[in-house]
């Protein structure tokens, strides 16, 4: 489905804040490829 | 035809209905003329958001991580992270409407993420708990507000000029202003309405609008105003916001006067009819009668386009195992095409005129939607996918009875998605209780 809306998940970075500090991780997220 | 009353909706909610009964939702993909219709694919269940922790007692407004663990239409059901399977403090929420952001958003803004109070002893280390339940996993795409955002802007304006179908003589068109745009669908005021509710209900991507001078381009009857001035502020709609219809070839074999058919009754959509052609206009469009309920002058003949998913060859009923409605008077039990053809000295249309296209649409039994009641079409109405035929679904109609069920096109902009009433502020009915059916 995501093909044919031309949308495709890519692996991103993502930063996390808590209120003991901020890190990383690596999560699946779709970019708009229109 | 039968239509519906009012229904108040306090005490209606469509995660509770879903929960409770255990139910599916049609997919928001099914439906392409909805916000975020045609790039919605992406989003299933196990997908993690950042959304406002409401379990805390810290003063200032917190997030917290939720993964979806139900997706129904526009409404998902969320389940704070680390809650792991208890499912007792999970809620709905509406991804289109409420505060839902794609996990990172909170960094980028400046908001901590805190764990719910309720379990905020369950783990001494939650940075090592969320790397855990993070990496790998998928969230919202990061321009997801702004889709959304994009998606809910609709071309029709008040006060907009547009041709439509009289609604109390099919067979004709009537100009009409527009006087409400919610969610694509338009309240129409008909010309000449001296106060204003003389109205009609339809989605703008509807087959029964269209530019002004397109009925008299074609040769549909049409209804001339005896309005002299027009109000300042009116414009007629371009024509390019109306739904396109594909080009056809009238010049080899084409439908002619008289030939017989069948098509779903707009007066009566749980019933496909034995039909005729009645005449034959410009750019593929045909007016069609039911047979043996046709008014001797005409007038309730209405206009469908060849390419109509509501018209159907003979025998389509039959071949489908769906009830043929016979012409009202004729009482010969079974009825057959072959003997109604011969005594009515008449010719079924060609098959090849139909069109065979059948999408890939995504609707299975059991899926449920929000639906236009089109005898009533200002009610959207809780309802069910009961049967499907090809592209044609049965939709019933939530606590009514059957005889109230529509035949519907897999790709009918009076489809909607749970929660599109709530997405759009559109009011929506809920299933009729029995006290109110009576």
């Amino acid at each position: 489905a995501a093909e044919a809306t031309g949308r495709k998940w890519e692996q991103k970075q993502v930063q996390i804040k808590t209120l003991e500090g901020e890190f990383s991780v690596t999560m699946w997220a779709s970019d708009d490829k229109k | 035809a039968k239509s519906k009353s009012v229904i108040p909706i306090e005490g209606f909610d469509w995660g509770q209905y879903v929960g409770a009964n255990n139910l599916v939702g049609a997919p928001v993909s099914c439906f392409k003329h909805v916000p975020m219709g045609n790039c919605w694919g992406d989003l299933e269940e196990g997908l993690r958001v950042e959304v406002p922790n409401t379990d805390t007692t810290l003063s200032a407004k917190v997030y917290w991580v939720a993964t979806i663990v139900k997706l129904t239409g526009f409404k998902a059901r969320l389940r704070y992270e680390g809650f792991d399977s208890d499912g007792n403090q999970d809620f709905w929420c509406n991804l289109c409407v409420s505060e839902v952001h794609p996990v990172g958003w909170c960094a980028s803004n400046g908001k901590p993420l805190v764990p719910p109070k309720s379990i905020q002893h369950k783990y001494s280390n939650w940075k090592a708990f969320l790397v855990k339940r993070l990496t790998g996993a998928k969230t919202l795409p990061p321009d997801f507000a702004s889709k959304v955002e994009e998606s809910r802007n609709y071309p029709f304006k008040k006060l907009m000029r547009v041709e439509v179908v009289d609604k109390a003589h099919l067979c004709r068109t009537r100009v009409a202003l527009v006087e409400q745009v919610i969610g694509g669908r338009l309240r129409l005021v008909y010309e000449e309405s001296e106060d204003g509710t003389d109205d009609f209900w339809c989605h703008m991507l509807s087959p029964l609008i269209h530019c002004i001078g397109w009925s008299r381009s074609i040769g549909h009857r049409f209804k001339r105003s005896d309005v002299s001035r027009k109000t300042e502020g009116q414009t007629e709609a371009p024509p390019q916001l109306f739904l396109k219809v594909k080009d056809v070839d009238q010049s080899g074999e084409w439908f002619r006067d008289g030939m017989k058919l069948e098509a779903i009754d707009p007066l009566n959509l749980s019933a496909i009819c034995v039909a005729t052609v009645r005449k034959v206009l410009a750019d593929g469009y045909l007016m069609i009668a039911i047979d043996g309920s046709e008014a001797a002058d005409g007038s309730d003949w209405f206009c469908y386009h060849a390419t109509s998913p509501s018209i159907f060859p003979v025998g389509f009923c039959e071949i489908n195992n769906i009830e043929l409605a016979p012409p009202r008077g004729y009482t010969k039990r079974p009825f057959k095409w072959f003997d109604y053809l011969r005594e009515t000295r008449s010719i079924a249309a060609p098959v090849k005129l139909f069109s065979k296209e059948i999408p890939n649409h995504g609707f299975r039994a059991g899926m449920k939607l929000e639906a236009v009641d089109l005898m009533e079409p200002r009610l959207v109405c809780v309802a069910t996918v009961t049967r499907i035929i090809h592209r044609l679904l049965c939709i019933h109609f939530d606590g009514w009875e059957d005889e109230y069920d529509q035949w519907v096109d897999c790709e009918s902009p009076d489809l909607y998605p749970v929660g599109w009433c709530q997405l759009t502020g559109y009011q929506l009915q809920p299933p009729a209780a029995q006290t109110t059916r009576e």
